[in-house]
């Protein structure tokens, strides 16, 4: 479902070209579960980017389902975001002035989702990361693992073709970080959601069927466990 | 060096109060090394942030050296901020129009450290984090996990009494994590640096000379690992 082709993204910064990615070609197969490790720095969070379409390649092509991102217009791209990828941001990135359920609703006004349905939908999903008795505080009312938590129930509301997560249990402790696995676990199985989730944790990284490893803008080497 | 006394922190929020922290009391004697931890939304960050007066309880008090922070007047709080306290927020908090090494600098800029030393410590400092690649970058143009280590660096600027670190290895790898544990050691073992630190990972927990566990706002339990 989804193929690189020589990837690339070099940026101009501190007076020489940082090649953030260089030259990255994998794929992931639909209902697939691939982890992206690697050190600090490595491109991960560059690559999600660029398959969820919140940034552009200096070099390179995905295709998703078979279409070129770079080929796509901008209407199509902007599809693509909306209907198809779900996206759990490193930071989060919540909108400060919305309470936790109005955030997780977001998605689900922009495909035109009914308005009892969208707020039944945000409550059973903040239910699912234990956030029932947080729902009407706002991001600053909240703790770090709390709006990790909401940005993890928002990428959800859509039932996305496509989960992108960068880190989704970073500020989680052992437990709750367990009760998100679980939910991922879910749309996986369930809903065959294809998911490309970046990970210091080889915990996580253990419930993937493939493990791309970074280094430095490239990819070291991918790992393949094909008995799952 | 810390006294907690029924320390609380309520908030008014979503038509209830929200109890963050409720009669916690704790001491951390000099030199020692305290992690605290406990689920997400336990109420980590609020009581870091009440040590390092970045917030107000509302009941009971937090004596620094036998002062009490309560009593204290704002320009001795401001004090023991800038001169006593290195922070490392769970959020990074830099400023996003300095470079890496000018974040670092601004602490040393706030006690009036001579130009040529300040520059010359703060790339030393990155340099220990392994970011002296980066220091002209500005955090727009960082990773999350050299975000968080540029913050680290910052905390550890002036060599304060009391480091107070919000999860300072959540968003980095096990390898990246190692060289920035090494330094908290060091500083520990070096400087007699006292320190608070938050985490969800045992592997930082296992270095502490005392555990505090806590629960919905309040102390479930504090090991004490007297061998260390
Ligand atoms: N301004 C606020 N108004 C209302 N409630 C708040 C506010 N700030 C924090 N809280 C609540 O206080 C509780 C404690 O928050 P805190 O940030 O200290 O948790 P934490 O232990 O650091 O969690 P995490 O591990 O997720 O970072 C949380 O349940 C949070 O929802
Ligand atoms: N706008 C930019 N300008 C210059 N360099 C950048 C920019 N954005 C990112 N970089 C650099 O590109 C590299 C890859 O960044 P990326 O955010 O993808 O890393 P990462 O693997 O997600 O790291 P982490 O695990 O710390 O989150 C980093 O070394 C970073 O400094
Ligand atoms: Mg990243
Ligand atoms: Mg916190």
């Amino acid at each position: 479902i989804i193929q690189a082709e020589g990837l690339s993204r070099y940026y101009q910064a501190g007076g020489e070209v940082v090649k953030a990615l260089d030259h990255v070609t994998f794929s992931v197969k639909r209902g697939g579960f691939t982890a992206l490790v690697g050190t600090s720095g490595s491109g991960k969070s560059t690559l999600l980017n660029l398959v969820g379409t919140l940034d552009r390649p200096t070099a390179g092509d995905i295709l998703i389902e078979g279409q070129s991102l770079a080929k796509a217009t901008e209407q199509q791209r902007i599809m693509h975001r909306r209907e198809r990828v779900g996206f759990i941001f490193q930071s989060f990135n919540l909108i400060p002035t919305l309470s936790a359920a109005e955030n997780v609703e977001v998605p689900m006004m922009l495909t035109n989702v009914g308005k009892r349905q969208r707020k039944a939908r945000a409550l059973e999903l903040l239910n699912r990361v234990h956030l029932s008795h947080r729902a009407s505080h706002k991001p600053n009312q909240l703790s770090g693992g709390e709006n990790q938590r909401v940005a993890i129930a928002r990428a959800m509301a859509n039932r996305p073709a496509l989960l992108l997560a960068d880190e989704p249990t970073g500020n989680l402790d052992s437990k709750t970080e367990t009760a998100v696995l679980e939910l991922l676990i879910e749309l996986l199985t369930q809903d065959q959601v294809t998911m490309l989730l970046v990970t210091h944790d080889p915990q996580v990284a253990a419930h993937a069927d493939q493990i791309i490893h970074l280094l430095d803008g490239q990819i070291e080497r991918i790992e393949s466990l094909s008995q799952k």
